[in-house]
């Protein structure tokens, strides 16, 4: 099946989310 | 069957494996029997998305802060971070030399590549250690398959590419066969690359 790839941007920029909070 | 403990909620961006934290610290000097390394170390918790991921690693301290013999170790869930485990038994690890300072950068890195996914080595990859000693710190990255040289030179490939480490840092493959032979993680014969 399709692999769930995120590179180190998209990660750093779902830090500050209020769902990571 | 796996025990579904968490989920990604509903519109938080899944992570292609669940992922459990784990701590350890050693008093040096004791012996480390596989029994008592299993006593010493605690789980901190299971994520399944990016957003929970963070929630986790925004509150806990930098490996760079901490002191003493300690390892923060993130493996995929049902994995434990022991060489006996089903899952390591036949694998080994990457490891890298850190000088003191670089730890907390080299260690987000690592994870991140393999939360996100990175390596590219299919189901190879079990499990990342950030481990902080005396005079150096050093990270590792365990994978399944040590015979499979195709893999270990991909995944060594892809800590190069994402860990953008200084020119001169040593880099050495370690089977966990070797580490349960001479009981000792990191002491082996060096492979400049």
């Amino acid at each position: 099946g399709t692999r769930i790839i995120y590179d180190r941007k998209f990660l750093l920029d779902r830090r500050n989310s209020p769902l990571a909070q | 069957s796996r025990k579904k403990s968490v989920v990604p909620g509903p519109t938080e961006h899944p992570l292609q494996y669940y992922y459990t934290f784990w701590y350890s610290r050693r008093t040096p000097g004791r012996p480390t029997s596989s029994q008592s390394y299993e006593q010493n170390i605690k789980q901190i918790g299971t994520f399944a998305s990016v957003e929970q991921f963070w929630r986790f690693y925004s509150h806990m301290v930098c490996p760079g802060d901490l002191s003493g013999h300690s390892d923060f170790h993130l493996f995929k869930e049902g994995i434990k971070p022991m060489w006996e485990d089903d899952a390591n038994k036949n694998g080994g690890k990457w490891i890298i030399h850190l000088r003191k300072g670089l730890a907390s950068r080299c260690w987000e890195n690592l994870i991140l590549a393999m939360l996100g996914e990175q390596f590219m080595v299919g189901e190879e990859i079990c499990g990342a250690v950030v481990s902080v000693r005396f005079q150096e710190d050093i990270i590792s990255i365990w994978n399944k398959t040590a015979s499979d040289q195709a893999t270990t030179a991909r995944i060594r490939d892809t800590l190069r590419r994402v860990l953008n480490l200084p020119p001169n840092t040593v880099m050495e493959y370690k089977t966990h066969t070797d580490s349960i032979k001479d009981k000792t993680s990191f002491r082996n014969t060096k492979i400049t690359l």
